[in-house]
């Protein structure tokens, strides 16, 4: 895992609540809102399993802390988004907040019921996404939620060790995370 | 089930060739699709458009700007922006552009650099450092 320099990180008095919400101007329309907001919350739940940072949407997109938004092109941050495939995303180091991803891309969040070729798994991009807004960089790692690449219609969901460790050297380890269980499911991963 | 069989000609993978090969046809019509052709260049050759690779590589942080254009010549900084990203992401450190290599720079990713050095902290590109553990 690596850090931003100067290792910034979200300030607040602890327990942590960061809030988050979706632009009213930056959103797709093929896939339920519902859905999108399903996803976004267990992406956020799986950092907070992990570190004592709490999550929670809210409406007001303005005084929200974390900016979540479906852009095209040139969207106004200098980092223009580039059509199909190629960038797939991209968010700020602390304490800025935002997390753009290309509407270009063809965003699924079940490959059974989106069959294009070039589908994008939502939750794997935003999950990474997150790891930014929480001030972790790219990882080498190439099973971790912070390795740069992602293929189309493939899925990595789940927080790997580097994940982890590197995600609490920032903000410490939430209380009632089993350390144990995760090494599990890296084994049970490594077997399989 | 079709295997690859193994061979020695020339060390050539077919399986990863096979597979640089389905890639390729996935990313048709993407940003970096055409990098394809690049698969097996060598240090000292000259093509056309690699320097379109360069520009890659500069975005994601493995090149400095050029004083100019980039150029079509596989050059000493164009191998070792491939060592350094070879080294970052966990691929074979070969310096070459191999088909492992050609075919995970064709992969979709985050518009993140690697080295962070372009890490997005305002509206204008911010000079940073990442610690790497």
């Amino acid at each position: 895992y690596s850090f931003f320099n100067g290792q910034p990180r979200w300030m607040r008095s602890s327990p942590m609540t960061l809030t988050y919400a979706f632009s009213p101007d930056g959103m797709i329309d093929y896939l339920p809102q519902e859905e999108i907001r399903a996803v976004f919350s267990r992406a956020f739940g799986r950092w907070s399993e992990v570190i004592p940072v709490n999550f929670t949407e809210v409406e007001d997109y303005r005084t929200a802390e974390i900016h979540i938004g479906f852009h095209n092109g040139d969207h106004g941050d200098g980092e223009p988004f580039d059509g199909v495939l190629g960038v797939l995303a991209h968010a700020f180091s602390p304490e800025n907040g935002r997390l753009h991803l290309d509407a270009a891309e063809t965003w699924a969040v079940d490959f059974q019921t989106e069959g294009s070729r070039v589908a994008v798994d939502l939750e794997s991009v935003a999950t990474h996404e997150i790891g930014h807004v929480l001030g972790l960089a790219h990882s080498s790692v190439s099973d971790a939620i912070m390795y740069p690449s992602l293929r189309p219609r493939s899925r990595r969901v789940d927080l790997r060790i580097d994940d982890v460790e590197g995600v609490q050297a920032l903000y410490g380890s939430n209380p009632n995370f089993n350390y144990g269980s995760l090494l599990e499911s890296d084994q049970e991963t490594f077997n399989g | 089930r079709n295997f690859p069989q193994p061979t020695t000609v020339l060390n050539f993978d077919h399986s990863t060739a096979t597979t640089l090969a389905a890639h390729s046809s996935v990313y048709n019509n993407t940003p970096w699709g055409g990098f394809a052709k690049f698969a097996n260049l060598e240090k000292g050759s000259h093509f056309t458009g690699i320097c379109d690779l360069k520009t890659y590589f500069h975005h994601f942080g493995y090149l400095p700007p050029p004083p100019g254009n980039f150029s079509d010549d596989f050059d000493s900084d164009l191998e070792s922006a491939i060592f350094n990203y070879q080294r970052n992401l966990g691929l074979p450190v070969t310096g070459k552009l191999d088909t492992d290599t050609v075919d995970l720079i064709m992969a979709p990713r985050c518009g993140m650099g690697d080295d962070h050095t372009r890490a997005a902290v305002n509206t204008t590109t911010r000079h940073l450092h990442t610690t790497r553990h």
